[in-house]
């Protein structure tokens, strides 16, 4: 999180809506209750008391709320329809410390699916966090990056991120602890019916990095996913874990059905950069975040009908989409839009590889890694054989995550002379 | 890659110094800014977007530009944020 550096000495904060938007399909009790919930969003956090007073008050309210149009008197134009949507002051003395200002231009929603306007809650939450100081994130949960991220679901349900709320505990502290979901004023009007949510529960135990056995894995734009049931991990190019806690899938992935809780392969389009998801016998592209069209069957791919996929990546030295089952490959020719023929082949072509991986993917460097369990297989770019010291612990490598203890002899492929009993 | 078109680069230059990833144009001299500070510039962008960081206006990074965004700068000068107005 980012601090702007000024902070309100006050616990109770007053508010009002100034101007409303001007032929909005929102009525003015929409706006005030979705104000009302964006403001509550941020106190439930840190015990600030948010106050809605009327106009005929002797003193200004902390938060003015304007729906305004181009210039509006202050350093920040608006630009109509895009661009910019909406902004906030720091907290100070200033009288327009605190306000905030929404284009009056845009097309303010409520309960409306991703790109048929802009959501005013989630600009709200998000400008009500400038209002209360802080600057703008870059963490990718964070209602507090930048740019416009789509509807942030029911008002009445929607939690801040962890790196907002450390960020506006910082500056005023937690909340008493009882009880903590009062809000901190009675609605002035009953909130308006929220969309449906994904049903991803809050106290969901989340999964530990550090075990390995991802469902997938892939390198999107630079970035390594590594994915585990409905969480995953972003690792930087940079080799940074952007947070050591996982995301949820459906918070990011805008449009993947509810009841897709597993993503057992993954992978970023050659051509178009599109991100296909595979789980079962289906695959999903994504164009960023949002989903495009409906659930495909593998059979595109030129798998049989019912098959599954292990692991799917692209390899850069030819271009091709190679699907991984078991000790079988498939290749796709993403130029042709076709299955190449003469396929599945044995995995063992790929020597040292281990059949059925977690998933495979290709480095920024352009090496080629197979992953199972806890470990990977490296394979220098442009070859198909694995490195002498392969296999390799993934989790100091990958995650941030301490050697393990095991030995890694027994993960060499290949026949084992040993017995197995039921307590080894 | 191909290279960024001379629009692509206006528009570059104009949004990074709009939202603080460059210094604010002096206003009484035309400045050119270094190809190496526009390149440092971008880096940040892209990191802070979550972008691969290329330092190269490529159409990922031009795409997130046009993206639909809060007006408020994202590198605060160490002026700080606001240039208020007295009511």
């Amino acid at each position: 999180y980012a601090l702007s550096g000024s902070v309100w000495k006050k616990r109770t904060l007053t508010w009002r809506v100034n101007s409303f938007p001007q032929g909005s399909v929102l009525s003015q009790e929409t706006v005030r209750t979705l104000m009302h919930h964006a403001l509550t969003t941020w106190g439930v956090e840190s015990g600030l008391e948010f106050q809605e007073v009327g106009s005929q008050g002797p003193m200004e309210a902390d938060i003015l709320i304007d729906f305004a149009r181009a210039y509006h008197q202050d350093s920040y134009p608006f630009d109509g329809q895009g661009g910019t949507l909406a902004h906030a002051f720091f907290p100070g003395e200033h009288s327009i410390s605190g306000d905030t200002h929404f284009d009056d231009e845009e097309t303010w929603t409520f309960g409306s699916k991703d790109g048929e306007g802009t959501d005013l809650f989630a600009v709200a939450v998000h400008e009500f966090g400038h209002s209360l100081g802080l600057g703008h994130s870059s963490a990718p949960d964070s209602i507090m990056r930048p740019f416009y991220q789509g509807p942030v679901g029911n008002p009445t349900e929607y939690h801040l991120s962890q790196d907002d709320l450390e960020g506006l505990q910082h500056l005023y502290g937690k909340a008493p602890q009882t009880p903590l979901d009062k809000p901190t004023r009675k609605p002035l009007a009953p909130p308006p019916q929220p969309p449906a949510l994904p049903p991803d529960s809050p106290s969901q135990p989340v999964p530990d990095r550090c075990d390995g056995h991802f469902d997938a894995i892939a390198n999107i734009r630079g970035e390594t996913f590594f994915f585990k049931g409905p969480w995953f991990w972003r690792l930087q190019p940079s080799g940074q874990l952007v947070s050591p806690r996982p995301a949820r899938l459906h918070r990011f992935w805008e449009g993947l059905p509810a009841q897709m809780k597993v993503i057992h392969a993954a992978y970023a389009r050659h051509p178009d950069g599109r991100i296909l998801l595979f789980s079962g016998p289906q695959f999903w592209v994504f164009q960023d975040r949002q989903l495009e069209g409906a659930a495909r069957p593998l059979t595109e791919l030129g798998l049989p009908p019912g098959e599954e996929v292990d692991a799917v990546f692209s390899w850069p030295l030819n271009g091709k989409t190679y699907l991984i089952r078991g000790r079988r490959y498939w290749r796709y020719d993403e130029a042709a839009a076709r299955p190449d023929p003469g396929y599945p082949r044995d995995l063992s072509l790929w020597e040292g590889a281990p059949h059925a991986p977690d998933d495979v993917t290709v480095s920024n460097t352009g090496d080629t890694y197979f992953f199972k369990g806890a470990h990977y297989w490296r394979f220098p770019k442009g070859s198909v054989k694995a490195e002498q010291d392969s296999p390799q612990p993934m989790g100091p490598k990958f995650l941030d995550c301490p050697a393990p203890r095991s030995p890694k002899a027994t993960l060499k492929p290949g026949a084992c002379d040993c017995q197995c009993e039921i307590s080894q | 890659a191909r290279e960024p078109s001379a629009q692509d680069v206006s528009l570059g230059v104009d949004w990074l110094t709009r939202y603080g990833y460059l210094p604010p144009p002096h206003p009484a001299q035309a400045q050119l800014q270094s190809p190496a500070k526009l390149q440092d510039a971008i880096k940040v962008m892209q990191r802070f977007a979550g972008l691969p960081e290329t330092g190269v206006l490529d159409p990922v990074t031009v795409a997130t530009m046009h993206k639909p965004r809060c007006s408020l700068p994202d590198v605060l000068g160490a002026a700080g944020l606001v240039r208020r107005r007295r009511r």
